[in-house]
């Protein structure tokens, strides 16, 4: 029989590892701005 | 097992950036009014591969207005950005470039300029004189004054207006009115139009003479003009110039209106 996870604890064991200080990539996009936003 | 697609382009690689400076040389080399612009941010970057070398990029762009007009010959690189407290202008553009075996091409822009917010400029200066609006008679006043006070003193060629490019007023403390515009030197001289202004048409497009003029009149507390023009002497006109039918009777445009442009 199938036993449904509760999604939290399935999402808890899904996640992987990150490694200490693991920095996530900034977006690729919007780019940087060059001179000021308005 | 197929090869994973490439990772989606980042708006700050170089490809990317490669990508925006030939969009921005295309849509100033295709601009007929105003003042060139200068890249700001890439917003977005999307790539539909066409096949074997061949991409479509579809490129959204964040432009501000530079000080260098349109017509000016001056590099971009060289043009300074118009600074936040001079109430800048801002141009929005959506590109469409092909690259094929690496070389990159325009197919379509679409642009719409706007300046910023009245009260984002006053929130942070308060004083600064900001964007008059199109149709202000103070400011229509004081190009014709200008022109005619440096045609009345000029040997050289008679100028006409081509269009105003950016006016800006100043109530406090005094009344003074700040305007830029372009004009165009014309088949005359200065003297001979005193006699039949009527007959001085702009050059030909093959000894065509731009330039562009600043004036600020004081009104408050007393009454002052200074009027500057510089001539470009002939360029060699870009084909993104074409001159039109009516062309010497250009409209008498100003800044702060919304601008759009489509190209394709």
């Amino acid at each position: 029989s199938v036993a449904k996870r509760a999604v939290a604890e399935a999402a808890q064991h899904d996640k992987v590892p990150r490694p200490v200080g693991f920095v996530p990539p900034p977006p690729p996009c919007p780019g940087r701005i060059r001179y000021f936003d308005i | 097992v197929p090869a994973a697609p490439p990772a989606p382009l980042g708006c700050d690689d170089p490809e990317s950036e490669a990508a925006a400076e030939v969009a921005v040389n295309y849509i100033n080399g295709h601009s007929h009014h105003g003042y060139k612009f200068a890249l700001n941010r890439i917003e977005d970057i999307r790539v539909v591969p066409q096949g074997p070398n061949n991409d479509i990029i579809f490129l959204e762009l964040d432009l501000l207005e530079t000080k260098c007009p349109i017509l000016s010959p001056t590099p971009l690189a060289n043009c300074t950005v118009r600074s936040f407290a001079e109430h800048a202008v801002e141009g929005d553009c959506d590109v469409k470039l092909q690259k094929v075996d690496g070389i990159l091409s325009v197919l379509a822009s679409k642009c719409h300029s706007h300046a910023d917010s009245r009260e984002d400029i006053l929130k942070v200066c308060p004083d600064c004189p900001l964007l008059a609006s199109m149709n202000n008679t103070e400011v229509l006043e004081t190009v014709s004054a200008a022109l005619n006070d440096y045609n009345s003193k000029t040997t050289d060629s008679y100028l006409r207006l081509l269009e105003i490019g950016r006016a800006k007023i100043q109530y406090h403390p005094g009344h003074v009115v700040a305007t830029e515009f372009a004009v165009g030197a014309t088949n005359c001289s200065a003297q001979e139009a005193k006699a039949n202004v009527g007959a001085c048409q702009l050059l030909p497009e093959d000894q065509s003479n731009f330039g562009f003029c600043t004036a600020v009149m004081v009104k408050a507390p007393s009454q002052d003009l200074q009027v500057d023009c510089q001539l470009y002497g002939h360029q060699v006109p870009a084909p993104a110039f074409p001159c039109f039918p009516g062309y010497s009777r250009l409209l008498v445009l100003l800044q702060g209106i919304i601008l759009s442009q489509d190209t394709s």
